[in-house]
């Protein structure tokens, strides 16, 4: 108080102390994931799903580095990987299905403004599941779609062709779509799936399926902008 | 560093544990269950200025015995954090995506004078 700042819990009843550093507990997490305030309740994937997708992601990096989701969450840092220092996130995000035809559909994954406007996307990859009707290959087609800036359209970004041969899963390098649309305004990635007539849909049957398609992104916090004096 | 006791006077790190479950967040805070948001409060006399924690040692006593009796310039000094360490949390997101992150030097582990 001496030198004229005020300490928000100096000095005050227990009870007022208590709620003071509560109310400080909110603002610093908040302010440090840059969000306004809390995320409405939130509306979880299915318990399969997650499992599968916690599941595959350790598999797919048990030879890289430690998995960052639950079972992996220790105190510390994770290991060091490049560009230590500066925060890290990694995201996991279930699609939306989209508009569909009989043998196409198009999947919707979302990401926070708040993570999309302060980092930029180290990789980012897409899991799908096939359960291919078995009779030989099967050409798959993969569109990455973005928004079309002039029209109500969406444009082809990219487009993957596969020979789908049994039934499992496939992942698909999506980073450099998903970094471009993070400096979009609603940064949104659309996959469009479109497999031969005769195989039906190539969505399993709802949401909570544990093969539900999922992006598994690693972002860092941009670089703070440094002015360099000569 | 040392924590704070019932009635300790001098530099010390307070606990304060923030149960997300209290504070109506554990919807969307998956991991962990609450956050340690300690903080470093007490008195950080002449003596003890510059030395991080507490005396540790027969020479760090003698060392603030000579300065105390020296009582050179008063110099203001403050109990501050002398170690952090990142919160790691896992949490839904607006679009209820799922993101871990760890957030650089939210817990203080000691506190020392300045």
């Amino acid at each position: 108080a001496a030198a004229g700042w005020w300490c928000p819990a100096c000095g005050a009843a227990p009870g007022t102390q208590r709620d003071a550093l509560l109310a400080l507990a909110k603002r610093s997490i908040l302010e440090k994931l840059r969000l306004p305030g809390r995320p409405s309740v939130p509306q979880p994937p299915g318990r399969g799903a997650l499992l599968t997708a916690l599941r595959r992601m350790r598999e797919q990096r048990s030879d890289t580095a430690p998995a960052a989701f639950p079972g992996m969450l220790r105190d510390g840092p994770a290991s060091p990987r490049p560009g230590m220092g500066l925060q890290e996130y990694e995201i996991l995000s279930f699609a939306e299905s989209g508009s569909s035809t009989p043998h196409s559909v198009h999947l919707h994954f979302r990401f926070s403004q708040e993570v999309a406007e302060s980092t930029e996307i180290l990789q980012a990859t897409l899991y799908l599941f096939w359960a291919a009707p078995g009779r030989g290959a099967q050409p798959v087609t993969i569109r990455l779609l973005q928004p079309d800036p002039v029209g109500q359209n969406m444009t082809v970004t990219s487009e993957t062709r596969l020979e789908v041969q049994r039934t499992g899963w496939t992942t698909l390098d999506v980073g450099a779509a998903v970094q471009s649309l993070f400096r979009q305004d609603t940064p949104r990635l659309t996959v469009e799936l479109e497999v031969p007539e005769d195989w039906g849909s190539p969505l399993p049957s709802n949401h909570s399926d544990s093969h539900w398609p999922f992006v598994v992104a690693q972002a860092q916090a941009r670089k703070p902008h440094r002015v360099h004096r000569r | 560093g040392v924590d704070c006791g019932a009635d300790s006077r001098t530099c010390c790190r307070q606990e304060f544990f923030v149960d997300f479950k209290e504070i109506g967040w554990e919807d969307w805070i998956i991991q962990p269950e609450g956050y340690h948001m300690n903080y470093c409060t007490g008195l950080c006399p002449l003596h003890m200025a510059g030395v991080p924690g507490l005396a540790a040692s027969f020479h760090t006593t003698v060392i603030n015995r000579i300065k105390a009796a020296s009582a050179a310039a008063a110099v203001d000094s403050c109990c501050v954090p002398t170690q952090r360490r990142p919160l790691s949390l896992l949490y839904y997101d607006r679009d209820s995506n799922i993101v871990k992150t760890d957030i650089p030097d939210m817990i203080v582990d000691s506190c020392g004078c300045t």
